[in-house]
């Protein structure tokens, strides 16, 4: 494995989005996840439709909360194809759910993993490096306070609340840590992204890692 | 009713204050992560939690290596 690896300097990862007052974190996760999954197959970078995954995805509870296997379970099952942003865009509401007729091209999801790799941090980086962008779920109770840095203490496993994307890694400083994308702007943490220690299942990183394939 | 409003994130202010202090008390090397106001800091903890972390958790099965095959 390199000691150094962001999928952003491929130009695989699209900017930092902004949930709002709409608790679609499970969303902004997935479906950073398919975009990107998306570009590495050698399409266009494209921002897909949150909102369309918050209104359709039934089993969950669009701005009241959701999870990431329910979500793609949904994808998986449905093999809906998840229109651009352009055309389905984000209000950060649940909204009725629009159906799009077969032929609207879109991008559907084959299948996915998730795993638990608490211990197995560097088969995560491999993990990663093979498939693409990680949606994961972590204990983010203390970011209501980050402002930047490498966060190694104050963050729990086994209580996930926020799910959020692995991107990178980076392990040539002292203290190795995970790239992870957030979706509450750019103007928070370093420029809307947070960095975790990797080793010692920080916040609970490693207890769902989810990868997709299209 | 602003006059309660104001109170009620002046509380959350000073709640934040507290969780700094505590949260950078073992920020001990220059890549430590530092915590201080963010744009939700005029939030209770349980409002922070009410609106934005609202995920549920995932379960997944213990990732169990790579298959070597032949």
């Amino acid at each position: 494995l390199p000691a150094k690896f962001d999928w952003r300097d491929k130009a695989v990862v699209a900017p930092v989005q902004n949930q709002q007052a709409c608790g679609s974190c499970w969303a902004f996760s997935v479906i950073g996840a398919m975009q990107s999954v998306h570009a590495i197959g050698g399409s266009q970078l494209e921002q897909l439709s949150v909102q369309q995954v918050l209104d359709c995805s039934f089993r969950n509870e669009g701005c009241n909360g959701g999870s990431i296997s329910k979500a793609l379970s949904w994808l998986k099952q449905t093999r809906v194809k998840l229109v651009p942003q352009s055309e389905y865009p984000y209000k950060a509401k649940t909204g009725i759910c629009h159906f799009f007729s077969p032929s609207h091209a879109g991008v559907a999801l084959m299948n996915f993993t998730a795993h638990d790799f608490s211990g197995q941090e560097v088969a995560m980086m491999g993990e990663l490096v093979q498939r693409g962008p990680l949606a994961v779920v972590v204990d983010a109770v203390s970011w209501q306070d980050y402002l930047g840095g490498i966060i190694q203490h104050h963050c729990s496993s086994q209580y996930s609340n926020h799910a959020v994307l692995v991107v990178g890694y980076d392990t040539t400083g002292d203290i190795p840590y995970w790239i992870v994308q957030n979706s509450w702007g750019a103007t928070w943490g370093n420029e809307g992204y947070v960095y975790i220690k990797i080793g010692g299942n920080i916040c609970g990183i490693a207890d769902y890692v989810a990868a997709v394939f299209l | 009713e602003n006059s309660a409003e104001s109170h009620r994130r002046l509380l959350g202010l000073q709640e934040a204050v507290k969780r700094h202090a505590l949260l950078n008390s073992v920020s001990t090397t220059p890549q430590s992560a530092k915590y201080g106001f963010t744009q939700f800091s005029d939030l209770s903890q349980e409002e922070f939690k009410d609106l934005y972390l609202r995920a549920s958790t995932d379960r997944a099965p213990l990732f169990s290596g790579l298959k070597i095959e032949g």
